[in-house]
């Protein structure tokens, strides 16, 4: 349930912060 | 037909040798994190610099959408503040993704790209921005209600101090809690970089 989510936890699974996009061949 | 210099380092790879020893890569680590630093450098401009039109099309496949965190990681590779990323600051940066670099480099990276406006804490209403950025980047919609309850619950867990911030210290208490918040600063392609760009081995100086 999100309202129990950390803030944080959310933010991390932003796409801006996915960095092993750049690795993907 | 070709005056071939093996000995000749590519432009940006000048020494190999110091950035391992100043990162947890190998020369060859370094030097096939250098084929993909050629790789997302010469996608616009092939001027041995990476610019954010180029690490938003790495990492998106369009350098059309915006995105508040490719912005701000962008921003902190770029320790020369100069707007491109040449060869050094982008290993230097990406070493701290290496899951053998220390965590303290790890939760000092990670405070650094949510302190918004980097005064040294956390505020809440750079939370709720960077919230409010996630929900929109993933096409996720929650009501303002929610959003303020998971912001109210973060911090009543993290403000141990009680003052409306989250400072460096409180930041590692909270992250060495939930190690789960660091999931994201380890990036395990990193510890097969030499399979995955094989092409380095045609001008590598060293065996290893």
């Amino acid at each position: 349930r999100p309202a129990v989510m950390n803030a944080f936890e959310l933010i991390s699974t932003s796409q801006g912060l996915n960095l092993g996009v750049l690795f993907e061949k | 037909c070709c005056d071939l210099d093996l000995h000749k380092q590519p432009k940006g790879l000048e020494d190999p040798e110091i950035l391992a020893r100043e990162t947890v890569f190998s020369v060859s680590e370094i030097e096939a994190l250098y084929e993909l630093f050629k790789k997302i450098s010469s996608a616009v401009v092939d001027d041995g610099f990476i610019n954010k039109e180029e690490f938003q099309l790495a990492l998106f496949k369009t350098s059309q959408k915006e995105s508040l965190f490719a912005d701000r990681v962008f921003d902190l590779f770029d320790t020369k503040h100069d707007g491109i990323l040449g060869f050094e600051e982008f290993a230097r940066a990406i070493s701290v993704f290496h899951p053998n670099a220390p965590i303290d480099d790890k939760i000092e990276f990670s405070f650094q790209l949510y302190d918004l406006k980097q005064q040294g804490f956390i505020e809440r209403q750079e939370v709720k921005q960077m919230v409010v950025a996630t929900l929109a980047e993933s096409g996720m919609n929650l009501s303002d209600e929610i959003i303020e309850s998971i912001i109210d619950k973060t911090f009543e867990e993290a403000d141990t101090k009680h003052d409306g911030k989250i400072d460096k210290e409180e930041w590692r208490s909270l992250v060495l809690r939930h190690p789960s918040l660091l999931k994201n600063m380890t990036l395990q392609y990193l510890k097969d970089i030499t399979t995955t760009f094989p092409s380095f081995v045609f001008y590598s100086q060293v065996d290893d």
